[in-house]
């Protein structure tokens, strides 16, 4: 037996919104701790890993662990049916479902929707992510951070992104000619300006801006992100969930050979 | 040019 309801619905509608450009299928593995989900894109170039811990949810029962194969599209297509106040509830009592229950409620539980949506089974290609002390972490406002890689985006598909004790800086090189963004330490007190940098080793690394842009879809679902760089490595653009857990993307660097 | 690298040249397969 298996079932979570999710208070705000309107959360998990955000998630699938966030991903649903990145990736066609996803594996949903429920265990007592929670769900958790990690699917790349189709040129494994980026990775999106989701948790949503067991006590942010309104009810949470998983007696065994399974495994929910999900086509995001499909998924997509019932979530429409979900009003954004509405209680989301999963539920499947077989042991290996074939399909996955969904309830809607709204507020006065005047109006209750219940859909099933098929199952797929799907090889899971799961990476082993390690935990990794990055060298160089950024916080900053997730709609500032959007905004950057957007505005970018029209002068060159490759951003180079630079870190040094002070600030961050974002440089294109693109036909039309060049530019760069330098974000400072910035402790305001408004929410949109704060940037927190803590640099233990400066970083030069260099990304392709149409995944930050799929990535920056999640800005819905938490106004600050975190960008996560050691030198050699995959950025990790981090959105948490408040009192849930998290979204995160991965993405390969770009070297210049 | 940049080489756009793939990540499971950076995180193994499990």
């Amino acid at each position: 037996m298996f079932e979570a309801k999710l208070q705000q619905g309107v959360i998990f509608k955000k998630i699938v919104d966030a991903i649903k450009d990145l990736v066609k299928s996803v594996n949903i593995d429920a265990s007592t701790s929670g769900l958790s989900m990690q699917a790349m894109d189709s040129a494994h170039v980026a990775l999106v890993s989701l948790k949503l811990n067991e006590n942010g949810f309104k009810d949470y029962r998983c007696d065994r662990p399974i495994t929910l194969g999900l086509s995001i599209e499909n998924l997509s297509k019932i979530l429409k049916c979900a009003g954004n106040d509405d209680t989301i509830t999963l539920q499947t009592d077989e042991e290996e479902p074939s399909s996955l229950k969904f309830f809607f409620e709204n507020q006065q539980a005047s109006k209750i929707s219940e859909f099933s949506l098929n199952l797929m089974s799907l090889d899971s290609e799961s990476l082993g992510i390690p935990d990794t002390d990055y060298s160089s972490v950024i916080q900053m406002s997730s709609a500032e951070f959007s905004r950057i890689c957007k505005e970018l985006s029209s002068i060159s598909e490759t951003v180079e992104i630079e870190t040094s004790k002070e600030s961050v800086k974002f440089s294109v090189q693109g036909d039309i000619g060049a530019g760069s963004i330098t974000v400072k330490n910035n402790q305001s007190d408004k929410d949109v300006d704060r940037v927190d940098l803590q640099i233990d080793q400066p970083v030069k690394l260099t990304f392709a801006l149409r995944y930050l842009n799929m990535f920056n879809k999640a800005v819905s679902l938490s106004s600050t992100v975190s960008l996560n760089m050691s030198e050699e490595n995959p950025l990790m653009v981090e959105y948490k969930i408040d009192d849930l857990g998290s979204l995160r993307f991965y993405l390969a660097p770009k070297i210049s050979d | 040019i940049e080489l756009q690298k793939k990540l499971r040249e950076f995180f193994p397969k499990i």
